[in-house]
């Protein structure tokens, strides 16, 4: 792994005293092959690399640490650093019910994320309120509602001749009047650079005012999620950001490419397929596996 | 790369960039970068163009595979199985194949072999419908191999053309899901004894290196005849294939480039190289 790869080519610094530009430059190269191959994207792991290397040079080789403990320490910190704080809060309405939106790329897990979601907030004392407004896939409608009657929480009566941003405000109206706190809108997937699907979005955010939109981004997503994330937060300005299926094997690299391209807070990770497989997100841990 | 005509380290920083950005992950890039930059120190590539061409060609050599698709005139009825992680694409897939052997004059079963998560059953059947085939459904939570053996049993008896099963989405990693797998497997070879004759193995074009890792395990555990890449409508360019080819040796068969029934393209290893550099 890359601590052990780390103290092999840091061991002739032992004798140097002070880490410096030449004697971590094969370092580098192995951060960066790590941090590729855990799919951060090339960008982000350059500048990544870059504030590692002004951190560590002059630094003094303390006598407790070998030099590939302390440099190890330090790309370890300044991960962590970047992965942001642990901070699993909802923003909460001023009055009337919490909004959140759900939205994201084709089969990312935003309708299992809803229910995760639901599920979470009702064991905290939230009165959920899961709304289908997915009317464009397949039974998406009959998913959600499968997920809401499993938790017997109530769900919006949606159907597919309907238009989602009518049945986000419809919604809300009866979330309101039921007295249900929590307001859980599932959107369709779709791709960042449909301009009239992302355009349904921007409306939905100005109609129904939503305290949250989160951003549902899978584990295993490529160099490529610094192009979604960008494009779903400039059209958007997100809030958070859900990370699904951290159960499998995935490095998570996109984790620190979507926190560095947005600098939005990633405030839950999903880590199965059952509805209580929701968890707060830790940065350290986020971060010890995205290094490998 | 910036108008350069000259190739200099600036010009080959920017080729691995390029193949980096498309997925291709770093030891694939090394790879074609070495074969490539050997070529450059022997004076036998002199610009740019020249040395994209080369890539491509190298990228090209590689996905390229002669292997015929198992047709329904060899077998009837042929079966095909998805398999592949979550979200992926696969009953999406399913419709849209299902159409295509439609289109084609054959009569065509689903089997509706994802008996777990929500609306799944549904959600192929709405597909069924909108590609006017027949479809083995159940209710969620039957053994997904007590459907696979009916949907097969049904198509030889009623002699079906195509059969083609759905599973559920898992993870590589989940040992008992994979195990699952393998008893699908071989509960339908009960029936035919080679089949299933195609067992494609459905992988997102967003995804990263850990496509590597599900195509290891997929393999190993469903005797993978080919893949199919979905979303390649999208900015991701699927370059992590061309690793998966080169060391499991299996063919690309379609890509996905949508939602709608008729997003499906057969695979082409010129064209898909060509866009991972547009
Ligand atoms: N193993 C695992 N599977 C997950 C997780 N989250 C979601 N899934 C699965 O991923 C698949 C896709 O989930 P959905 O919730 O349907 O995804 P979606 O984003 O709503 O998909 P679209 O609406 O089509 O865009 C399903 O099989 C889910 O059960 C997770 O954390 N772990
Ligand atoms: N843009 C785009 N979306 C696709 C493509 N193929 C599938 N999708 C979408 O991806 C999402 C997931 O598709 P599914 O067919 O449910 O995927 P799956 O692998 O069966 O999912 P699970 O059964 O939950 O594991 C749906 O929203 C599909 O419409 C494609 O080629 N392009
Ligand atoms: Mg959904
Ligand atoms: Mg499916």
């Amino acid at each position: 792994n890359l601590s052990q790869k780390l103290t092999t080519t840091l061991r002739k610094v032992r004798g140097q005293g002070r880490l410096t530009e030449t004697n971590i430059d094969e370092s580098l190269k192995e951060v960066k092959m790590a941090l590729l191959e855990a799919d951060v994207n090339f960008r982000v792991a350059k500048a990544f690399l870059r504030s590692v290397k002004s951190r560590a040079i002059g630094e003094e080789v303390q006598g407790s640490l070998t030099p590939g403990q302390q440099f190890i320490k330090i790309v370890n910190d300044e991960l962590t650093n970047m992965m942001g704080a642990s901070n699993e809060s909802l923003a909460r309405s001023e009055n009337g019910p919490t909004v959140v939106m759900v939205v994201g790329l084709q089969g990312a897990g935003k309708t299992s994320s809803v229910g995760k979601l639901a599920n979470y907030h009702a064991q905290k004392g939230f009165s959920p309120y899961l709304v289908p407004a997915d009317v464009y896939r397949p039974a998406a409608i009959d998913q959600l509602r499968i997920l809401a009657d499993s938790l017997h929480l109530p769900c919006h009566p949606s159907t597919k001749d309907q238009n989602p941003v009518e049945i986000a405000l419809a919604a809300l109206e009866s979330a309101k009047i039921n007295n249900l706190d929590l307001v859980l809108i599932d959107t369709a997937g779709r791709l960042h650079i449909d301009s009239q699907l992302m355009d349904e979005l921007h409306q939905m955010r100005q109609l129904v005012n939503p305290q949250e939109i989160l951003f549902v981004a899978d584990a295993m997503t490529g160099q490529d999620a610094v192009n979604m994330a960008k494009s779903f937060n400039d059209e958007l300005d997100l809030t958070g950001i859900l990370l699904t299926k951290m159960d499998g094997d995935a490095r998570g690299g996109a984790a620190l490419s979507i926190r560095a391209v947005t600098q939005k807070p990633i405030k839950f990770i999903a880590v199965g397929e059952k509805l209580e497989n929701l968890e707060a997100f830790h940065p350290e841990r986020i971060a010890s596996r995205i290094l490998g | 790369l910036l108008g350069k005509k000259e190739i200099d380290e600036e010009v080959l920083e920017g080729l691995e960039e390029a193949l980096l950005g498309a997925d291709i992950g770093p030891e694939t890039t090394e790879q074609i970068l070495e074969v490539v930059t050997s070529r450059v120190e022997r004076q036998e590539l002199r610009d740019v163009n020249a040395l994209r061409e080369v890539i491509k060609e190298e990228i090209v050599r590689i996905l390229h595979k002669e292997v015929p698709i198992p047709t329904v005139v060899d077998r009837k009825p042929l079966v095909l199985m998805f398999v592949g992680v979550n979200g992926v694409g696969k009953t999406t897939t399913i419709g849209k194949i299902a159409a295509q052997y439609r289109r084609d004059g054959h009569r065509v079963l689903m089997g509706a072999g994802d008996t777990f998560r929500a609306a799944a059953i549904e959600q192929l059947t709405e597909w069924s419908c909108r590609a006017e085939c027949d479809i083995i459904a159940k209710s969620q939570g039957v053994d997904p191999s007590s459907v696979m053996y009916e949907a097969v049993e049904k198509a030889v008896r009623e002699e079906y053309d195509v059969v083609i099963c759905d599973t559920a989405g898992r993870l590589h990693t989940k040992k008992n899901l994979m195990e699952e797998l393998r008893k699908m497997v071989r509960v339908i070879r009960k029936i035919i004894p080679d089949a299933p004759h195609e067992v494609l193995l459905v992988l997102d074009a967003t995804t990263g290196q850990n496509a590597i890792f599900q195509a290891r395990e997929f393999r190993e555990a469903a005797d993978l005849t080919g893949i199919v890449m979905t979303k390649l409508d999208g900015t991701a360019k699927g370059g992590v294939i061309i690793g998966i080819v080169n060391e499991f040796d299996i063919p690309v068969r379609y890509i996905g480039v949508g939602e709608g029934i008729e997003d499906l393209r057969p695979y082409d290893a010129k064209q898909f190289t060509d866009s991972l550099f547009s």
